[in-house]
């Protein structure tokens, strides 16, 4: 989850 | 989501818009540097890699989506649109802008969270963007006269990014490990690109004067 919630931002 | 992040995204969009309308409703790019928008470009395809192997949310998926088509558009348009490409200041934009995509690739290699392709190519999005801005901030200078549309959209451009860093506080304070440093100091560079132009948007703005940049 760590991975996907990365890059969140755009 | 946070309310800055939000706030900076639509000042983002809105930025884009503005820029969109000031070359559909004057058919005209002076005072657009071309080759800012084609580092927008790079900026965008490099860092949405991911556009189609992670699905984060609707907004996230759509933003990305509008992003690039946007920034595509604007430069297909001063390529190729008759009316628009003939009023491209080819003469004042001049700055070596290859340079920037060497130096923020490079930068990328060396600096990164991961050493994938995906994670090298974030990172040098997130380099490129921070300098993204200079040729059209040249040409500015070199021009001096600054339209409202124009000025408009580099204010808007500034104010996402400082947004943005209202976000990455926001988020430092609130949860526990977050740690962005790539993103945050590139922000900061970025951000600081702009405070000149800004001073002198603020100045004009109060004498409510033409703004001027000192050649």
């Amino acid at each position: 989850l760590e991975e996907i919630l990365y890059h969140d931002e755009l | 989501m946070n309310i800055f992040r939000l706030a900076g995204d639509m000042t983002h969009l809105l930025s884009i818009l503005v820029l969109l309308l000031k070359i559909y409703a004057t058919k005209s790019c002076s005072g657009i540097s071309r080759k800012t928008q084609e580092l927008y470009a790079i900026v965008f395809v490099a860092r949405y890699l991911d556009l189609f192997t992670d699905f984060i949310s609707v907004y996230n998926t759509f933003m990305k989506v509008v992003f690039i088509a946007s920034s595509l558009a604007i430069v297909w348009c001063m390529r190729f649109h008759p009316m628009v490409r003939r009023s491209y200041d080819r003469e004042l934009d001049t700055f070596r802008h290859y340079f920037l995509v060497g130096a923020s690739f490079a930068l990328a290699l060396i600096l990164h969270e991961k050493f994938t392709v995906q994670e090298i190519f974030w990172a040098f999005s997130i380099y490129l963007e921070a300098v993204a801005i200079l040729p059209q901030l040249v040409l500015l200078q070199r021009s001096g006269n600054v339209d409202n549309l124009t000025g408009q959209y580099i204010f808007f451009l500034g104010a996402y990014r400082a947004f943005y860093i209202l976000n990455w506080i926001y988020r430092y304070l609130t949860e526990p490990h977050f740690t962005r440093w790539i993103a945050c100091v590139s922000g900061v560079v970025q951000t600081a690109l702009y405070a000149d132009f800004f001073y002198y948007y603020f100045i004009s703005w109060k004498n409510n004067s033409k703004l001027k940049l000192p050649a």
